[in-house]
């Protein structure tokens, strides 16, 4: 495994754990889309079917379980905690699921490497990952306030995907693998849509501000 | 040639 491989991994993961710490510390989850976090969800779930039946190494096993665990537990504690449920920003949140679901399901229909459930699963996974982000970024421009949690938090979920386009290319280029267009250009398309938001978010850390995403 | 691809990424 490449340092930015690890590098991707690492942020993803500190990024859950920021998430977490905020939910679970702080009892909030304002600013957070449960809309988005449903979508992981569904990315998680459909991307690691194969859990059961290949095994890569221990870190990739250990990794999808705590990916798929913090991923339901987020969710839960969103929809169900007592206190913190009473944070979610329902009315803002409104940014519909099927819009996002259906057309990556029907893309993974139409362009995947092999006509089966678990690749069919696998492409779905790569497509809705790619726009997920889209319901948070949202509620994000919709809020006055973006507290420090909240914003290092999509920074470090969207750091995570730039760091695979580089693990990408070096892979390619120095340990030789295959060329691979499904994954490539969903990660190529995540990272861009986070483009707007590193802006203002490099902007507001170099002057000091707080973070405010323009209407 | 390359190597095959393996999805042993997250």
């Amino acid at each position: 495994m490449n340092a930015f491989r690890l590098a991707g991994d690492m942020t993803h993961l500190l990024s859950i754990i920021l998430l977490l710490h905020k939910i679970r510390a702080m009892k909030s989850c304002a600013g957070i889309s449960l809309r988005t976090q449903e979508l992981y969800v569904i990315v998680f779930v459909t991307r690691y079917v194969d859990l059961s039946m290949k095994y890569y190494s221990f870190y990739n096993s250990i990794m999808k379980i705590v990916f798929l665990g913090t991923s339901i537990s987020i969710v839960w504690y969103m929809r169900y905690h007592k206190v913190v449920k009473q944070t979610y920003n329902k009315d803002v949140d409104t940014f519909r699921h099927i819009f996002l679901i259906l057309p990556c399901f029907v893309l993974a229909l139409l362009i995947n490497r092999a006509f089966t459930v678990i690749e069919v699963l696998w492409t779905f996974s790569l497509y809705l990952e790619a726009v997920a982000i889209l319901p948070q970024l949202v509620l994000l421009q919709r809020s006055r306030n973006i507290d420090n949690l909240t914003g290092n938090y999509v920074f470090l979920l969207g750091a995570y995907r730039a760091f695979y386009l580089l693990n990408w290319i070096y892979r390619f280029f120095i340990e030789n693998h295959q060329v691979r267009w499904i994954p490539w250009l969903s990660g190529l398309l995540q990272t861009a849509i986070y483009a707007d938001f590193f802006y203002y978010y490099i902007k507001s850390w170099k002057n000091r501000e707080k973070l405010k995403l323009p209407a | 040639s390359r190597r095959k691809i393996s999805k042993d990424e997250l």
